[in-house]
């Protein structure tokens, strides 16, 4: 699960931890105070292609295809999230019910490329 | 910053940490409002007494497993007549959110003040536009009450709405075992306005046949 360090130009999480106190909406929003909004971003030059950052099998056989077929493909691989996690919340409708519910995959914890 | 540095993965060039910020949060903003289904913020116009609030928040405890998708709603009561009894209320539960979703399990919580002679016996009856009469009030569900506390009533979770968009009315009936009822009238037996006001404890999950079946992966 590689985070981002400034410099870093391979495909990696980039972490935000937002506070709903910044967004204006503590009145509203319960609890938590914040969560991570955290997104996928840098290269994913094709050595890399299929590395999901956790299952090594996978990539294996994308890179395995790479070689047999042909080394430099046309297509790219692009830097996602692969491994997310919901986010629960409670917070207070128009109407003064508070409501508690889970948001799926809501915080991105792994990015990889595709 | 500048030119020189370009965003490693669209090569543009990169934002500064400011703006970078405001995006951010501006997309967390979009991000919870898709993920809550909602059009915009909820104006809160009269939220409940933080006393009344950090009761549900020790009942609602966040982060206990439940499975995604479902919901839980706690709808504190407005009572439609204050002059009646306690025990001859009408309550009234402002519940426009929780109507589209499946109804899984329904409770109403009523908090019994120590004042209490003897046990009682709570009737709950629906009330609608068309059960103005007593005697066409469906009956929900009834309890013996022997302790004051709170006390949670398991209501049916069909036919609990009815053709009345937005609000969910109750009417409470009670006696007390051995006492008539003008013995009852002028006792304050359940807290109803303060801060141990009646509330409903709804489960909910998406309508639809779906919502039912495990996906299959």
């Amino acid at each position: 699960k590689p985070t981002c360090e400034s410099e870093t130009p391979l495909c990696c999480r980039r972490d935000h931890y937002v506070d709903f106190r910044e967004l204006g909406w503590r009145d509203w929003i319960l609890q938590p105070e914040g969560y991570q909004l955290n997104y996928c971003s840098g290269q994913c030059p094709p050595h890399l292609a299929g590395s999901p950052g956790i299952a090594a099998s996978f990539h294996s056989a994308v890179f395995n295809l790479l070689k047999a077929n042909n080394p430099w493909p046309k297509t790219t691989s692009c830097c996602v999230p692969t491994a997310r996690r919901p986010l629960s919340l409670l917070y207070l409708d128009g109407n003064g019910n508070v409501v508690k519910t889970d948001v799926p995959d809501m915080v991105v914890e792994a990015c990889g490329c595709s | 910053q500048g030119a020189e540095s370009a965003c490693s993965s669209c090569g543009n060039p990169t934002l500064t940490p400011h703006v970078e910020r405001a995006l951010v949060l501006e997309l967390a903003k979009q991000q919870i409002l898709k993920g809550l289904q909602l059009p915009g913020r909820p104006r809160v116009t009269h939220p409940p007494p933080q006393a009344v609030l950090s009761r549900a928040l020790r009942r609602l405890r966040l982060g206990s497993a439940a499975p995604a998708h479902r919901e839980e709603v706690l709808s504190f009561a407005n009572r439609t007549d204050p002059a009646a009894s306690t025990c001859s209320s009408a309550l009234t539960f402002p519940l426009v959110t929780a109507r589209s979703r499946h109804l899984r399990r329904a409770r109403l919580w009523l908090h019994v003040l120590p004042t209490l002679p003897a046990t009682l016996h709570l009737r709950i009856f629906r009330r609608g536009p068309r059960s103005r009469r007593h005697r066409h009030r469906p009956l929900l569900a009834q309890h013996r009450v022997t302790a004051p506390g709170w006390h949670a009533l398991t209501l049916p979770s069909s036919g609990l709405w009815d053709e009345q968009p937005g609000v969910l009315k109750l009417q409470l009936d009670c006696s007390l075992e051995g006492h008539s009822t003008a013995f009852l009238q002028p006792l304050p037996l359940l807290d109803m306005a303060g801060d141990q006001r009646p509330f409903l404890e709804l489960k909910t999950r998406p309508s639809g046949s779906r919502a039912g079946r495990v996906k299959r992966r």
